[in-house]
């Protein structure tokens, strides 16, 4: 898209090329290359740098309107539910989130709610180890909501200031597994009324169009309040996030970028962008 | 959904003339937009829309069929053409014991398709072992593990002082050659196909172990990066076939299109769920039906 300075047919299929292959979707694409498309016939577009920077100020309005601080939270502990399709990578974001919220001088703790997935529990465990942060949990096997009620009382006792709970995997199409999230919000407002303060939807950004159905029904059974994009180090631009900002109007609080402990920084709508069209 | 699409943009043209370059302009508009909205990858609808199109024209509107009913038709036989029909089989070594490596990028689900190969192998007549050299990921080794307990069958755990993925994998084969296990299924790390250390460490593992087959284990609900990952995979080590997991969820699966299109690798089995039994042969004629929704 570099030397390119006149607007012709091949320039807008270039940009297509980059949104669709970004995972932007072809109907959002679409949408967006026709409000182009006539700004130019009605002569309000100059050349190929005005036509991309207007696509760029287009998406940047899109993602900076879900842009909202998170819910004030009155006493402590604030509670963060984390949740998601299996493998997107929710266990080692906990593991980032609870370094990140220690080196704010925070008190910590983690709730290991996935009690069905092998070795989850001492995944998560690991992760208390590396970070400092003790981790509740039971048996495998046993009721995720009894070891989240666990979880909050001690918090509650101790008067810690997050809890960041871990979620067993689950595909969006599984009525039953997404019941039991519901219940699990249900046990958390009920522990520590108004809580969950925070349910970050942990999306890869590897996926495709099914990413916008994923936040639809996470959003339907848990009340996703924010998106955190994992493996943003990949070559995938996560642009399924376009799509599930306009429609679901949910901030992106986090980009996850590698396997270690100090991988995840806080989103940024204009870099996000530029890698869009890099 | 599509078929109904193709009915409204053909229902001008009933059992008279042939399919036109016109008619068919508006019909594959709508088919293109299915394929990318079922993440099959942009160049490779490019190249399917071009071969329909060729296909299609001059061809007479047959009575039995309704147009848009030949128009699937053509879209179908042109996706089966590129899935393959490939048998799902592993080629197994002519000296035991085989070596299958699992590769793939993380989060995939090459350690639960590691446990259901192992059992799906049992079933038909082999003795599996399996090994994690998994060395990176928080109680990785451990998974497969449990996992190993869960379906009976044998893990092989390292002794202290094999730390390497070589070191394990090499340990592993010893031991299936003593206890007369018939495959070695190698559990590798997640990994990103532009990592090059990972990258030569996966290339290291295959020159130490002549592995008769390494599957590529891609989740279904990959976008337009199934292309550059499963290219870059195949570019540096060969991949010999693909695991499609999570198709039990409702993502369309276009990447296995693109995936078999840019690797020319066969799609081997399909994951269909978490638990051991969870896989399924490869069958070409389901997956087109899901991506053409
Ligand atoms: N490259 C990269 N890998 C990541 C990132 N986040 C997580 N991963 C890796 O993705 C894989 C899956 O991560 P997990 O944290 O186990 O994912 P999960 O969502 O908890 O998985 P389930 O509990 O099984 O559903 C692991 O290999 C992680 O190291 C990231 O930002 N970048
Ligand atoms: N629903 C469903 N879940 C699956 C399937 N295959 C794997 N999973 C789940 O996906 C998640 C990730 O699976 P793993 O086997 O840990 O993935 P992995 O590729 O080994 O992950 P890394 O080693 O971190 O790269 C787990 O929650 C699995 O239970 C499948 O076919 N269907
Ligand atoms: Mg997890
Ligand atoms: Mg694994």
């Amino acid at each position: 898209l570099q030397g390119r300075k006149e607007i012709d047919a091949d320039l807008l299929d270039e940009l297509e090329y980059a949104l669709i292959t970004a995972d932007v979707g072809v109907r959002t694409a679409t949408e967006i290359l026709e409000t182009i498309r006539q700004r130019v016939d009605r002569k309000l577009v100059a050349d190929a740098a005005e036509v991309k920077s207007l696509i760029r100020q287009h998406l940047l309005e899109v993602l900076q309107a879900t842009e909202r601080p998170p819910a004030e939270v009155g006493e402590p502990p604030e509670v963060v539910l984390v949740v998601g399709v299996n493998g997107s990578g929710k266990t080692t974001t906990i593991g980032k989130l609870a370094s990140r919220y220690r080196a704010g001088n925070r008190s910590v703790l983690l709730c290991a709610a996935d009690t069905f997935r092998a070795a989850a529990i001492e995944q998560l465990e690991i992760w208390g180890q590396r970070t400092g942060v003790e981790v509740i949990r039971q048996q495998p096997g046993s009721d995720p909501s009894a070891v989240l009620f666990d979880a909050l009382q001690a918090a509650k006792a101790r008067r810690i200031d997050y809890v960041i709970v871990d979620t067993a995997g689950r595909l969006h199409t599984k009525s039953n597994l997404m019941a039991e999230l519901e219940k699990m919000r249900r046990t958390a407002g009920r522990v520590i009324p108004g809580s969950p303060h925070e349910v970050l939807l942990v999306l890869d950004a590897t996926t495709g169009q099914n990413g916008l159905e994923q936040a639809r029904k996470f959003t339907e059974s848990s009340g996703v309040t924010g998106i955190v994009l994992a493996k943003l180090d990949g070559t995938a631009k996560g642009g399924i996030v376009v799509a599930i900002a306009r429609e679901l109007n949910l901030p992106i609080r986090y980009i996850g970028v590698g396997e270690k402990v100090d991988d995840l920084l806080p989103f940024d709508a204009e870099k996000f962008i530029e890698s869009l069209f890099a | 959904n599509l078929s109904e699409k193709l009915q409204r943009v053909f229902k001008n043209l009933r059992g008279e003339g042939k399919l036109t370059a016109e008619n068919m302009e508006v019909a594959l508009r709508e088919i293109r937009v299915a394929l990318l909205e079922a993440d099959v990858h942009f160049r490779v609808v490019k190249q399917l829309i071009e071969s329909v199109k060729q296909k299609a024209m001059g061809v007479e509107v047959l009575t039995a069929l309704s147009p848009s009913q030949q128009v699937i038709k053509i879209v179908r036989e042109e996706m089966v053409k590129i899935l393959g029909t490939h048998q799902s089989k592993l080629r197994m070594a002519n000296e035991p014991p085989t070596i299958v490596l699992v590769v793939g990028l993380q989060g995939s689900g090459k350690t639960t398709s590691t446990g259901k190969l192992a059992r799906w192998l049992s079933k038909n007549d082999h003795s599996p072992l399996m090994v994690s050299v998994d060395i990176y990921r928080p109680a990785a080794r451990q998974q497969l593990s449990v996992i190993g307990r869960d379906i009976r069958l044998p893990v092989y755990e390292g002794a202290a002082e094999e730390t390497t993925p070589v070191e394990l994998a090499r340990a592993a084969r010893r031991e299936a050659m003593q206890t007369g296990r018939d495959v070695v299924l190698v559990d590798t790390a997640g990994r990103l196909h532009i990592d090059d250390q990972l990258m030569e460490e996966l290339r290291l593992l295959k020159e130490a172990l002549g592995p008769t087959e390494i599957l590529f284990v891609a989740d279904a609900m990959t976008g337009q990066d199934a292309v550059k990952s499963a290219d870059e995979f195949h570019k540096q080590l060969g991949i010999t076939g693909v695991i499609l997991t999570k198709m039990d969820g409702d993502a369309r699966g276009g990447g296995a299109l693109s995936i078999r299109f840019v690797t020319g690798q066969p799609l081997k089995f399909v994951g269909i769920g978490e638990k051991f039994d969870a896989l399924e042969p490869f069958h070409p004629d389901r997956v087109v039906s899901r991506i053409l929704g």
